[in-house]
């Protein structure tokens, strides 16, 4: 879409093809292609510029507005977040991350190991507490989930913690019962205090295509998501299934992972987002 | 589902004599409409659907199936067309041991892959080795271990400190002394445009010497299923594709995408985190799939 194009057939050709290729899927690109030949109708759009513009504009307007901070001033102690999400999308390393950029803040932050079931899934969190300055709640593989759980709230809340941070394992949302598994975490803190889990964040690998609208829709139905963590965007991947998420369901993204060290974890900030779109 | 839509999209085909430019117009479009919806890359799509009406030009009205019924056909097969030929397993060398190097992005489903093809190979009475040549991640060794050790094959771990194209190394040295055969070596997670990663794995390659060069994908991979396969590709010389996760509801287009961009066979697909979720790919299925 570069400088000083006429606007013609060929470039609306080409808009389709960007915003089909971020994987905004066929819906949100109707939607946005809608808006577009709704100002070329209107005898709006002059040069290409104006057609970057139509299109930032209807991509921010679904986005929204950029999220509240997921430990505000003055949340009560423990704060508890809780990260769900397929296999592979970065759930353990996020939590690393968000152990590292807490503690660096000077919070006390705990970290629950709640993947009980994937080969040295602990371990691979251990080092991440480790490298964070976090303090690990861990108990054998094969320990129910929810016990972990329920045991690292025990100890954030005798030890004051700022921040409670529980890994889940992988799992896929069309399998009923490991939904069923994520879903007694949440209860477990929701019986301990009813507006636990203050956060409950679906991790989605950046890659993904249109699934990752089906797997918001699941996550969402079984536990009530306040938002999403869009990762490995330091890719070629473009992540616009995350729109869809928005516009169907309501869910933010919140966060974006750019990277596989411990600093690499950014604020989710619409404006850049859409500009990678468009390029 | 898309026969019915087809359905309603053809019914004035009904009298007709045969499949016309006009009279299938709003049918490809449905297509390529179910195509985007299943991930298949766009310029892929565009060019599957640009074929299917080549072929559905001028052909007869079939009087024996609804109209739908017969533009899914056309399509399907074109699919399993696409997806269909190449051989289903690796290429076992004549001069052991058979090399296989496990490659692809973060979080895919290497490791996994890797102790899933230790158990297959085990289970044909075969002797395997995997070689844990992910210094990156953490505990990622430690995954292949204990991952290794449940379905009863053996685990090179390198000295702390070594390079991963030195624990290949020192891992040949090791399957040669000890006859283990095949060699199946696992490499970390990696982005393709990330230089100094794909010049680790470049080098791991040349200290292994593949006879089979694997790429994992996760089945829910969308758009850019196209840019990582074929930047591998490039870097590397893939021999097979093994999709993973096919166990989720994804609809799978990466599989029509990567296999259009790279000309190279799905080998196998994985369907499950369980060590034998492991199955040989069939076109005919994952063509249903992708169609919806
Ligand atoms: N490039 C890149 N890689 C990432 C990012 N986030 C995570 N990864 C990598 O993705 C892979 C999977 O990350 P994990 O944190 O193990 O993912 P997970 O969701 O916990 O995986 P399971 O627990 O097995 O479901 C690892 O190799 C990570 O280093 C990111 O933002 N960018
Ligand atoms: N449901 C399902 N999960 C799978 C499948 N294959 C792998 N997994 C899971 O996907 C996650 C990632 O698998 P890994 O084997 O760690 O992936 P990887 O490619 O080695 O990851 P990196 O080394 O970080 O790049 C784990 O939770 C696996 O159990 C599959 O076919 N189905
Ligand atoms: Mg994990
Ligand atoms: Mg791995």
């Amino acid at each position: 879409l570069g400088a000083g194009r006429r606007v013609d057939d060929a470039l609306l050709d080409e808009v389709e093809e960007v915003l089909y290729e971020a994987d905004l899927g066929v819906e949100a690109c109707e939607q946005v292609l809608d808006a577009l030949r709704e100002q070329a109708r209107a005898q709006r759009l002059r040069a290409v510029e104006d057609v970057v513009a139509v299109l930032r504009e209807e991509l921010l307007r679904l986005l929204g507005e950029p999220p509240p901070p997921l430990l505000p001033a003055g949340a009560t102690r423990p704060r508890v977040i809780v990260l769900v999400g397929v296999n592979g999308a970065g759930k353990t390393t996020t939590i690393g991350k968000l152990a590292a950029r807490y503690g660096a803040e000077g919070k006390r932050v705990i970290v629950a190991a709640a993947d009980t079931f994937r080969a040295a899934a602990i371990d691979q969190l251990a080092v991440w507490a480790e490298r964070s300055g976090a303090e690990i709640v861990r108990q054998d593989p094969g320990t129910d989930p929810a016990a972990v759980v329920f045991d690292a709230l025990t100890a954030a809340r005798a030890r004051g913690a700022d921040l409670l941070l529980v890994d889940t394992a992988g799992r896929l949302h069309n399998k009923a019962n490991l939904m069923a598994e994520v879903q007694k975490i949440r209860r477990v803190l929701q019986r301990a205090d009813p507006t636990m889990p203050h956060e409950t964040l679906l991790v989605i690998d950046g890659v993904t295509g249109q699934n990752g609208l089906l797997q918001a829709r699941g996550f969402h139905a079984a536990m009530g998501l306040t938002g999403v963590v869009l990762t490995k965007l330091d890719g070629t991947a473009k992540g616009g299934v995350v729109v869809a998420v928005k516009t169907e369901l309501g869910v933010p993204v919140r966060l974006v992972g750019v990277g596989e060290a411990l600093d690499d974890l950014q604020d989710f900030v619409p404006r850049a987002f859409v500009d990678e779109i468009l390029g | 589902n898309l026969t019915a839509r087809l359905d309603e999209t053809l019914r004035r085909l009904r009298g007709q004599g045969k499949l016309s430019e006009a009279n299938i117009a709003e049918a490809l479009r449905e297509v390529r409409r179910a195509l985007l919806e299943a991930d298949v890359n766009f310029k892929v799509a565009k060019e599957f659907i640009a074929e299917v009406r080549e072929e559905a030009i001028g052909l007869a009205v079939a009087k024996t199936v609804s109209p739908g019924q017969q533009f899914v056909k056309i399509v399907h097969d074109h699919l399993v067309q696409l997806l269909g030929t190449g051989s289903r397993d690796i290429a076992f060398a004549t001069k052991p041991p058979t090399r296989v190097l496990v490659v692809g992005l973060q979080g895919s489903g290497k490791t996994t892959l890797v102790a899933k093809l230790g158990l297959r190979y085990r289970q044909q009475g075969r002797r395997p080795l995997l070689v844990a040549c992910d210094i990156h991640r953490p505990a990622a060794i430690d995954q292949l271990e204990v991952l290794g050790k449940s379905v009863g094959v053996e685990v090179f771990r390198g000295e702390s400190g070594a390079a991963a194209e030195e624990i290949a190394r020192d891992a040949l040295d090791r399957a040669r002394g000890d006859g283990f055969d095949p060699v199946i070596v696992d490499t970390a997670g990696r982005l393709h445009i990330d230089a100094g990663m794909m010049q680790e794995v470049a080098e791991v390659k040349k200290a292994v010497k593949p006879h089979e060069v694997l790429f994992v994908a996760d089945a829910m991979t969308g758009q850019d299923a196209v840019q990582s396969a074929k930047a591998f590709d490039e870097a590397l010389g893939l021999d097979g594709v093994v999709l993973t996760k096919m166990d989720g509801d994804a609809r799978g287009g990466a599989a029509i995408s990567i296999r259009a961009v790279t000309g190279k066979p799905i080998k196998f697909i994985g369907v499950g985190e369980k060590l034998n979720a492991l199955e040989s790919f069939h076109p005919d299925r994952v063509a249903s799939r992708i169609l919806g």
